[in-house]
Parts: structure tokens; C-alpha cells; sequence
């Protein structure tokens, strides 16, 4: 229904907007309806201003910018509208040190009550798992799936981790 | 609900039948390029129900099926099994656990199971509807679509409401 | 020929003139997310006659120009100049050193430039025909094309031939 | 014309053959004319196979064999027609360190001759230059440039590089 419809959209615009400017300390961003009185034929639109710029075109983004502006966009569905888990492939894959650093602070916040399974090789994302499985490819060709608990690892020895 | 466990066999590169078994809270997928994670994302994508082969990476349905290595032969079906923890009745099915199976064979169509209870692709995606891993959530995020978020066109956007709400 | 300097003024986030010199052999240019490593990959397209506003990450002209911060106005022109090492005589030009400018306005079109005098895009186009740097060369990949380069169609990959030839 | 056009297939397809084992130990790639009777119309075909996997569709090779074969592909083209220099932003984004390693090799094999401007956040990557353009925006939205030639200091000092 329209009134459903309206209701999730301005949650997840609230939520979109406040992901945004944790992300990017200091930016902001928008989303809004390209057509608020035809709620059934609407398009979503969204721009982002990251800190000290301009409100920009989306596509004028940088390769790390636009990973964690699509990024807000995903943990404002999460909180809107929980899936029973997320499986995320190498979102992380252009962000920078610095960018990675707080998009894992994001996750951990985000995901405390889901499950949440990342595909990454950058070792700071690695560092928000519980557990990893670990793929290898022993015989050439096949996959073969380790699991690691890596948990007992770091309440034991602290230093280690 | 919660997710359980994920098995797979003759899927892509798991020639070797492989059971991952899943906890709350971040589970890290790494491992060498070529190894295998991005084919247990599709694998997943395709046990819920996933029809375009383009998002799967493969041209046709046999593409998904082990094609062989240098020592073996190729396998002549692929199956996945993914497994829920339903106590909380999240799917509209009358069991506490629930098990989604599709099986692929060389020379024909797919087949679904839910429960080890025959059905049609028509009845997983019935089944996940609402849950929030219908078609068009972006609960699952393939290797490089996070750029394509963002390319998407408003008037494509909005099915991420409707699929939300 | 070689490659001697890039000079850039008011071209998307460079809006105080900046000049890069360049050596033979291997240079990184390293820095933050959205710091203008790509705008300078950009700025290279853009001086040597890049058509395409996709290619540049605009949807007009007017983007190219920087379009202000929270303190600084917008400029109203972008210029950026590249200036090679032409001892050898590749570029079809009687001097040892060519300077190619390109410059934009908002309310008007691009001017070009080569060693100072006012030519039109088709000679620049023309002047680096065959040198490797022409359109569909893949001396200049931009950020994301690696993976395209493998999706493009097999009819498509001929121009790479036909430009080596 | 077509002799010439047939001279330069054959020699970026050796190159690419050649570059793809190295790149890839154990594998090998494929390069062929879908349509050698009319040079004039013939697309170019690709297949690869990774060390002891099959020949497979280029469309099923994981994000970082795409990123290795694809840089096959422009070190063939980059021997057989030398540009006055290459420009590569993120080509190793989506590459392991074992594969970033494979790549860096090339790059100081085939660079030799030529100028070569790398973008990147691999810090593997980064050992290869002799010289570094760091990009940051001390003022918000405004890029500054800074450089640094990290040859003497890698002479001098070989324990610190
Ligand atoms: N049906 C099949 N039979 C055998 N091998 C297959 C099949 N389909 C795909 N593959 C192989 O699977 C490999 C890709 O695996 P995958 O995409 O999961 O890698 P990955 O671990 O995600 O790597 P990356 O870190 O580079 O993204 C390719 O080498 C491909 O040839
Ligand atoms: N005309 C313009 N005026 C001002 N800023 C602009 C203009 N065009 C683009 N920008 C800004 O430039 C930034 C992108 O820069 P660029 O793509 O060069 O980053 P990058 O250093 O390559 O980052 P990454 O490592 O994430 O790829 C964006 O924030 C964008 O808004
Ligand atoms: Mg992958
Ligand atoms: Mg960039």
C-alpha cells in the first residue's frame, strides 16, 4: 500500500542519511522521491555530499566513496528492515585504511543481532569475524573449506590477535 | 529464522561434498583468488531461487555444474542444501528447522525441495517473499555489485522499498 | 616520444594549479579515498581528445570544472596541459617539445591547443593516431575498466589490433 | 591491411599466451580468430585455464583471475606496440598478495623500457616505484600534490626500504 510504502521510505531515508554521516564524518547525504504524489510510479534518488564538498552526482564519486555511500545505503535496509542474514563479496575492495576502519565500526554496530558472513581479502575486515572459513584449493581445481574459531585464540592470548 | 548450515556437491569447484555450519554474529570468507568464495555466494544465491544465470556468473545451467580438473571427470549434478533454524516461524512452513534443496542435472531442469518435500522454483520464491531475501534485497551483495547500487536507476531503486515494506 | 609534465588548473578537484613532472621508469600516485588520484587519470583522457563524458565520470562538460567547496566558489574554466618529449619526431610536429592544452568554459566549448596554437579536436585525434595513445589503446586504464576489458565483445576487441597495427 | 592486421594478431597472441603462463604457473590462456577467412570482420576469442582447472568461459574466472588475464592482455599489447607510457589506476584492486606479487614481476620486466604511472593502495605494489605523487586534499575538495623520489633513500639506507 501507498501509506506502507511512504512509511518504509522515510525510515530508511532517515536511517540512509544518519549511516552517511558516520561513514563520512562531517558529509551528508539526501534521498528523496522523484515523484511524492505518484508513490506507485516514484524513483528513489540520492546524492551525496562527502565532508568539505559539494553535493555531487552520484557518478563523479571516487571508487572508495562510492563503496561507502553503497554501503550506507545497505546498513539503512538492515536496520529498517532486518534480513536473517547478509552475505557481503568484497564491498571492501576499493575503500582506503581509514575507510575500512570505520565501515568495520558500522558492521559491528549494525550486526549485533545478525548473522553476517563477509567475503574479504583486506586483513582490518577480517579482524571483526568470531570465525572464518578459510577456501583453498588443495587439489587444483577443487575447493576445499577449513574452519577456524578464532574466538578461544583471542580471550587467551590478547596479544596474539 | 536463522541461517544453519549450507552443503554443496558437484556445485562449481565443491566436486567434495562440503558442509559449512553457521553462528551468530561475523563469519570471515577468505582465501586465495580462484579458491571458491565467490562460488559459495552463488551457490547460495542459487538455492534461493536465483534465475538469471548472468548473476551466477554462467552462461547456461550446465555451467554451474563441477566441470572437471585436469585428474576428473566432470560430475553429472550439482546440489545445495541450505538449511534454516525456524523456531521462530519467520517461514511459513510447520517445521522448527527447514531445509531448501535444488538439484541440477547435465541434460535437464533444476529441482527444488523444501524438506525433502518436492516443489517448484514458483514455491521458494513464494517461501522467502517478505523475509527480506526475496529477489532485489540486498541482502546478498555479489563481488563487485556494490558499484552497481549506485547505477541503478530511481525508478529501479524503488523495489528495494517495496521489498522491504 | 616521452612523457616530460601535466600541468592542471580548475580541472573537477584540482583548483589550484598543480604540475607533475614525470621520469622514465615506474611512478605510484598513491593517497586517500577521494583524493583525486582518478581525477588525474581523468584530466590525462580528457587533454589527449577523450570524447566520451562517461569515460570522465561526467554527465556534461560543466562537471569537469571544479564546482567550489564549502569555502570556494566555483571557477569557471578548466585548462589542463600535457607536454611530452618529442626528440625522437613520433608526434608529427617540427619541435623537440609538444605542449597539448585543452581548456573548457562553462558556458562554451572545448579549446585546444597544441605548442600554443589553436587547433580543433580532430587534430588532435589526428596527431596521436598510431602512437599508442589513441582512442581504444589500452595505455589507459581507469578504475574498474580491468574487469571490462574481458567483457567487451569478441567483434570489439579487434580495435585493439587495428590501433597496434 | 590484412597482412598487417594478421602480423599484429599473431605476435600480441604469442605475447598473451606467453605473459598468461607466467602470470598464471601451470595454466595456460587461448587467443583465436572467430572468423580468419575475413580479416576484415573477425572478432578476436579468449579462453583461459587457470593451473589445473579447465579451459572455462572468461565470464566464470573469479575477480582476481580476471584482473591477471586482463593484464596478460595489455602486457602482450604493451610488447608488441610500445606506447610512450601507460597509465593503470587500481588494476590490482580485486588481487591476492601471491598474485599481486606475479604482477609486480611483470611490471618491472616490462617496464623497463617504458614510463609507467600505477594508481594504487597495495602497498606491494608501491615498492615497485622509484618515484611516489602522493594525492591528499589538505583543503576539503581541493587536491593537493606532493612528490617524493624514493630511489636515494632505498640506496642509502637499504634495511629502511
Ligand atoms: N562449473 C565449474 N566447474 C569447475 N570450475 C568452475 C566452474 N565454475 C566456475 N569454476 C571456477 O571457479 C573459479 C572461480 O571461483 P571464485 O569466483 O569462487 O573465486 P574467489 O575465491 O571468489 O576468488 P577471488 O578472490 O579472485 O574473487 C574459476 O577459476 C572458475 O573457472
Ligand atoms: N568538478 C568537480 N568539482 C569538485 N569536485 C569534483 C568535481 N568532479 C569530481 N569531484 C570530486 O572528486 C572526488 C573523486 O576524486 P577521485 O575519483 O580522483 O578520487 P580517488 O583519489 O581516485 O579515490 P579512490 O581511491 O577512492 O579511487 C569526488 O569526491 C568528487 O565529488
Ligand atoms: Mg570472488
Ligand atoms: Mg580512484
Amino acid at each position: 500500500s501507498q501509506a506502507a510504502f511512504n512509511e518504509t521510505f522515510d525510515a530508511v531515508r532517515l536511517a540512509f542519511e544518519d549511516v552517511y554521516s558516520r561513514l563520512f564524518p562531517g558529509g551528508q547525504a539526501k534521498m528523496w522521491q522523484t515523484d511524492p504524489t505518484n508513490l506507485s510510479e516514484t524513483g528513489i534518488e540520492i546524492s551525496a555530499q562527502p565532508p568539505g564538498k559539494k553535493m555531487m552526482p552520484l557518478a563523479t564519486l571516487s571508487g572508495g566513496e562510492r563503496a561507502m555511500t553503497a554501503s550506507a545505503l545497505i546498513f539503512a535496509l538492515v536496520t529498517v528492515k532486518p534480513s536473517p542474514f547478509y552475505l557481503l563479496d568484497e564491498v571492501d575492495a576499493a575503500m582506503d585504511d581509514a575507510n575500512v576502519e570505520r565501515f568495520s565500526d558500522m558492521v559491528r554496530e549494525v550486526a549485533s543481532g545478525a548473522q553476517l558472513l563477509l567475503v574479504t581479502h583486506n586483513k582490518k575486515t577480517m579482524e571483526l569475524a568470531a570465525r572464518m572459513y578459510g577456501v583453498t584449493m588443495a587439489e587444483p581445481g577443487i575447493s576445499s573449506v577449513v574452519a577456524a574459531d578464532l574466538t578461544p585464540i583471542r580471550e587467551r592470548e590478547p596479544a596474539l590477535a | 529464522m536463522k541461517l544453519k548450515s549450507l552443503r554443496l556437491f558437484g556445485f562449481k569447484t565443491f566436486a567434495e561434498q562440503t558442509t559449512l555450519e553457521f553462528e551468530p554474529g561475523i563469519t570471515g570468507i577468505v582465501g586465495p583468488n580462484g579458491s571458491g568464495k565467490s562460488n559459495l555466494v552463488d551457490a547460495i544465491r542459487w538455492v534461493l531461487g536465483e534465475q538469471s544465470a548472468k548473476s551466477l556468473r554462467a552462461g547456461k545451467t550446465e555451467d554451474i555444474i563441477f566441470a572437471g580438473n585436469e585428474k576428473r571427470k566432470p560430475l553429472g549434478m550439482a546440489e545445495v542444501a541450505l538449511t534454516f533454524d525456524n523456531a521462530d516461524g519467520a517461514l511459513k512452513v510447520d517445521a522448527t528447522e527447514v531445509q531448501i534443496t535444488r538439484r541440477a542435472y547435465r541434460a535437464g531442469e533444476s529441482e527444488f525441495f523444501i524438506n525433502r518435500q518436492h516443489v517448484r522454483l514458483r514455491d521458494i520464491i513464494d517461501l522467502f517473499m517478505g523475509t527480506g531475501l526475496g529477489p532485489g534485497s540486498y541482502s546478498i551483495v555479489s563481488q563487485g555489485q556494490i558499484d552497481a547500487i549506485l547505477s541503478s536507476k530511481p525508478t529501479e531503486r524503488r523495489s528495494l522499498f517495496e521489498e522491504t515494506a
